[in-house]
């Protein structure tokens, strides 16, 4: 700019005229990019590589494995289910969560993973075990029982997922959950937040479409 | 930080976009598209001096440079916008030997500027 006499554009109180300085900053990038790629001009191509190569190469640098899972792996068929928790009996330091899903939504498909979100408030420097159950109605019992329990250590004020296993996947394809969230004590409860609009738990199913939804054409 | 906007002359990241196909870089350039060259420019008025900038960086150094240049024209004092968060470049690009090369080229795109 000093040849030009034009002022400074970082110096103070300078204005800049974008459209005027363009040339200068396209000449800068491409500097700054051969710069940094150790180069002293862009590459001329000898010979143009096509688009259909291109694609293969790419192809070849994810590796023929990844190509193969993703073949196996068809996430068309798979869609997320999410349901809020409705919060049900609770006493000192047991709270039980209820999670519907409609017919629709999870009904007869098969439920391929089920993870729990919480919000957790803690006090700086705390830690906190909490224990989350599954709870299923056996045969001939009208009282809900737990099935499984999942301990988890929390050592972080934030959102927390739990990764449930096949008695809640079981659960969730029957199109309702119940889990039963249980702390060391009363004060330790206080920081699991269960109401509220933005931090209420849910629990987020990954589900594949069963056959029901498919149409078999004998 | 600020984006700057028409007429402000605050300390502000002014957007900048370089489109590989512009300068004629789209043929050894595969991906991505373009280059967010942001820079930052505007007044950094003694009151908002000290706001949180780092130093090491492409752009203070070009900075630095014309500060040195002009530093007899320069009036008033305060401090300079340099940036204050910073993103890499991740390029896929063809060599001479039309080999495919990936690359991150750190500390390449402002996201944010700040007087310090």
């Amino acid at each position: 700019n000093l040849q030009t006499g034009s002022s400074c554009p970082a110096c103070w109180g300078a204005t800049f005229d974008l459209e005027s300085q363009r040339e200068l900053l396209l000449d800068l990038a491409k500097k700054s990019i051969l710069e940094k790629l150790h180069l002293s001009q862009r590459p001329t191509l000898s010979q143009p590589v096509s688009r259909a190569a291109l694609k293969t190469a790419l192809q070849r640098l994810r590796g023929p494995h990844r190509q193969k899972t993703l073949l196996e792996h068809d996430p068309t068929q798979e869609y997320e289910v999410i349901s809020f928790a409705e919060t049900g009996l609770s006493s000192i330091n047991q709270t039980r969560l209820d999670f519907h899903f409609s017919d629709r939504a999870a009904g007869g498909t098969d439920v391929r993973q089920v993870r729990l979100m919480f919000f957790v408030q803690l006090p700086s420097n705390a830690t906190q075990t909490l224990n989350v159950r599954v709870l299923v109605l056996r045969p001939y019992d009208t009282n809900l029982t737990w099935t499984s329990q999942y301990p988890l250590q929390v050592d972080a004020s934030g959102w927390h997922q739990l990764v449930l296993g096949p008695e809640a996947r079981a659960a969730c394809s029957q199109g309702h959950l119940s889990l039963e969230l249980v702390t060391e004590s009363q004060a330790a409860h206080g920081s699991v937040i269960l109401g509220g609009f933005s931090h209420r738990p849910f629990v987020a199913a990954r589900v594949r479409a069963g056959d029901k939804h498919r149409v078999h054409r004998r | 930080g600020i984006d700057c906007q028409e007429g402000s002359r605050m300390c502000c990241r002014q957007e900048f976009f370089v489109d590989f196909r512009e300068i004629g870089w789209h043929d050894w350039i595969i991906q991505p598209e373009g280059y967010a060259m942001n820079f930052c420019t505007g007044q950094c008025p003694l009151h908002v001096a000290g706001m949180p900038g780092i130093s090491a960086s492409f752009h203070t150094a070009v900075l630095n440079l014309l500060k040195a240049n002009t530093a007899v024209g320069a009036s008033g004092g305060g401090s300079c916008c340099v940036p204050t968060a910073r993103r890499p470049l991740s390029l896929l690009y063809y060599d001479r030997d039309s080999n495919i090369v990936k690359t991150d080229i750190p500390d390449m795109a402002v996201e944010a500027c700040g007087c310090s």
